[in-house]
Order: structure tokens, then C-alpha cells, then sequence
């Protein structure tokens, strides 16, 4: 499901270029459970934008269930992004002024999903991770690991393929970490591809293969 | 240095009340290093909001090296959080169109120091957290980890009498982790004030002291 050759993703700041991957090379079949480790800054979540065609490459080629991301055009890209992948990212991203269910419909409002379905399954995500008490809160009126949590309910509710989860237990407590991870081993049980980028060690022995980022390098790859 | 009796904060939110703190008695001594540890979304972080002057009690009475907090003015209130808390957000609340010495910066300037005192001393407190290569970078060039270490630089750098960090490693290697928590010793050493919220069991056990919270209460105080 995800073929990335050669990677590389260079920024710019200013006059000063980094080059966050340096020649990155990934495949990962469909259903698989892999998690992502390595220090700060080694180019994780840098990593991770690109898998989830949220940025794109400098130079390489990924190849995304077949088809080349490079060739997709902006709305292509928005599709594959919309109904194909869950997202979960490291600094929730979460719309201020909307309450949690809205924005927990979002991605499924972007499908054309009626209102009362939208609804419906909405309120059901964010019940499975604990949070059916505060459906009407803004992210503002809710705790950190309160907002980390309906950050991930967005990312199960349209049902995707494929999760790509950065740090989704970085703000919780050892309970809802297990019920977090809980969810994502149902939905590796249900044939769901999943990457999980995590700094906890324990975190990262729930998935079947590890993989280690050096300074935008695929270090070590253990199965 | 902190004295809380029957510390009770209220959220409306629209028609529903929450009562977030419900009671909290707290009294913490100058140079006490206090980690704050309890379930999501049980009130740390309001309680940390209330200590660090940024929110206001609904009832109860809160004095803060003496003097009452709510008998002070919105200008009292700036002067005591610029010059005798440094505080670490939880969400990091770095400014995104600054870069990252400019964030760390802000504290100093906001208390008069001159441009070229402010830079030297922003450009240390950066290097401590090593971040002395990234200075120029805003919050959106920098990975999840070197922004909450930013947060943390700028909480550090007007060597405040208190320190209140809120989940300061949650986005943190364990290298990042042990550098941060390294700096608090020496903080500590120095005879600082530590408040520290926690998820993870060994960043709470460096404290001398661990306040454990449970829906709004202090349910145990171990020293
Ligand atoms: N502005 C607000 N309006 C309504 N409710 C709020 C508001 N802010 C916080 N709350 C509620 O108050 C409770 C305590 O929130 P707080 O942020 O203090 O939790 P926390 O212990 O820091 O949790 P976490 O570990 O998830 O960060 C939560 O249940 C939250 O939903
Ligand atoms: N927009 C940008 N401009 C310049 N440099 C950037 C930009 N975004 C990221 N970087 C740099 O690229 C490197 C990789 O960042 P990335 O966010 O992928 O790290 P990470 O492995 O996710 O780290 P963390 O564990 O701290 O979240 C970092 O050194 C960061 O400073
Ligand atoms: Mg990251
Ligand atoms: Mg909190």
C-alpha cells in the first residue's frame, strides 16, 4: 500500500536549507501495524506529512496503493487524503471554534454525508474514546489529553483505510493510553494499515514492526 | 510561597456548569519541588492555570507569597506572573509569527531589557535545550519536540522564582527528557520552586513531593 523511494524533503528557511530526509526508502503492506521511532527532530512527523499526502516530496517517488502521488493533482490529492486516511497529528489541529462532534463530522462533512448520519457516527467515535460527556465543547473548554483524544476520533470516524498517528498518546494517562491503543488494535484486527510514530517504548512493542528515523535516514527496520 | 484554601473554579459551558476544581487545599514552600500527577481531564491543568495567575478562582482564597491573588488587578497580576513565574503550556502557546529566539525573547522585553541583553540571554537559554542551531526557525519549522523545548527555554529564561511546567516532556525523547528534567534539577539545586504535571511515573518520582488529583480533589500528598 505504500511504496516510498529514495525520499528526500528538503526546507527552507530563510537563506539556510535542512534537509529533513535524506533518501528515505519505506514499503508497507496493506494491514500491516508499524510504528516509527527515533529522537526529536530526526524527521518523523516530516515523514509522516508525506505518507499522508499532507506535504510534498523534494525529490523520490511515492507510490501510494499503486498510483504515483507526484502525478495526483491538488483535489486527487484531497480524495485520496479524505476517504482513504485517518490522520491523527502530533499538535491536534483541532477547529477552535468548533465543538468537539463538529469537528468530529468534519471529515465526513467533506464526503457529503447527510446531517444526521454525520451526527450519528460522530457521537459514536467520540464515545469510544471516552468523551460522550463533552460532545459540545469546544477544544478550548477541554483538558490536553481530553483534545489529543478527539483528535483521534476524527481520524477513526470515516472509517479509513489507513492510520497515520503522530504521537497519539504523548498527553494521556496510562488509562486512556490503553484505550487508545485498544482501538488501534481492533482496527488492525480489522485489516487496517497503521503507523504510529510514538517516544514510548511500550507504545511502540504494540505494533508488529519497528522502525527506526536517524537524521532523516531509516536507521533500523525490525520485524 | 503558595497558599490555596478551598480552591473551587466553575466552566459554563452554555446552559451546563462543570465544576473543574471542587475544593483544593494546597500549600507549597519556596523551593519545594512538587510533581502533579492524575487522570485526564481531573483538573491539572486548571489548578496549574490558577497557581500561574492566568485563571481566576470561583471561590476560595488563593495568596501567593503572601499576598491575596484576588484582591490584585489585572496590572498587579501581569507584574507578578512576567517576573516570578515562568510558566510551560501544556499546548506550548509559542507565537507562530515569531521565531525562536524572538519567543524566548518576549519575557525579557515585556520587563524592559534592553535588545542586546535580551538576545544574549534568549540565545543561552536556547542552547541549554539544544536548540542553538534553530533560533531563526518560527514554531512552524520546528518539530513537536523542539517546540515544547522552546516553551520550556522561554519559561526558564528570566530565572523566575517558580517554575510551573505542564507535561513539559510529553513530545520528548528520552534524551530531550532527561536534558529538560536535568535543567529543573539544577533550577531545583538552585532553589527554585517546582510545579510539575505529569503522566509518566518516572518524571514524577525527581520530585520531592507528589500531589495526586482526582476529579477536581486532592486525593493524596506523599512526600
Ligand atoms: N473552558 C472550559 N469550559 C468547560 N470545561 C472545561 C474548560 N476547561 C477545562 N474544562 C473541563 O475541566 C476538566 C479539567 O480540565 P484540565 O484541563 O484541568 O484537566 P487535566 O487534568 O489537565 O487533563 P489532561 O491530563 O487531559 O491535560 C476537564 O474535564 C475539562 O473538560
Ligand atoms: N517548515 C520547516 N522549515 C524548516 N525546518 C523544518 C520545518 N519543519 C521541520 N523542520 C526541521 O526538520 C527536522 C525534522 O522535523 P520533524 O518534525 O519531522 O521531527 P520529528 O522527528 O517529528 O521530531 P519530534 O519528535 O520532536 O516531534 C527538525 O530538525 C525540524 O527543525
Ligand atoms: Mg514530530
Ligand atoms: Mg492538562
Amino acid at each position: 500500500v505504500i511504496e516510498l523511494i529514495g525520499g528526500r524533503k528538503t526546507y527552507q528557511t530563510g537563506a539556510l536549507s535542512f534537509e529533513a530526509l535524506r533518501g528515505v526508502d519505506l514499503r508497507v503492506e496493506a494491514g500491516e501495524y508499524v510504528a516509527v521511532i527515533g529522537p526529536s527532530g530526526s524527521g518523523k512527523s516530516t515523514l509522516m506529512h508525506v505518507l499522508g499526502c499532507l506535504d510534498v516530496l523534494t525529490q523520490g517517488t511515492y507510490r501510494l496503493t499503486g498510483h504515483d502521488v507526484g502525478e495526483l493533482d491538488e483535489v486527487d490529492l484531497a480524495m485520496v487524503r479524505n476517504t482513504q486516511i485517518g490522520f491523527v497529528f502530533q499538535q491536534f489541529h483541532l477547529l477552535t471554534s468548533l465543538s468537539a462532534v463538529q469537528n468530529v463530522e468534519l471529515p465526513l462533512a467533506y464526503r457529503g454525508i447527510g446531517r444526521a448520519e454525520r451526527r450519528a457516527l460522530a457521537v459514536e467515535a467520540l464515545e469510544r474514546v471516552g468523551l460522550g460527556d463533552r460532545l459540545e465543547n469546544r477544544p478550548g473548554q477541554l483538558s490536553g489529553g481530553q483534545q489529543q483524544r478527539v483528535a483521534f476520533a476524527r481520524a477513526l470516524v470515516g472509517d479509513p483505510a489507513m492510520i497515520l498517528a503522530d504521537e497519539p498518546t504523548g498527553n494521556l494517562d496510562s488509562t486512556s493510553t490503553e484505550e487508545v491503543l485498544g482501538l488501534l488494535d481492533e482496527l488492525h484486527a480489522a485489516g487496517r494499515t497503521i503507523l504510529l510514530i510514538t517516544h514510548e517504548a511500550d507504545v511502540a512493542a504494540r505494533a508488529a514492526r519497528v522502525v527506526r528515523v536517524l537524521d532523516g535516514l531509516i536507521q533500523e527496520d525490525a520485524r
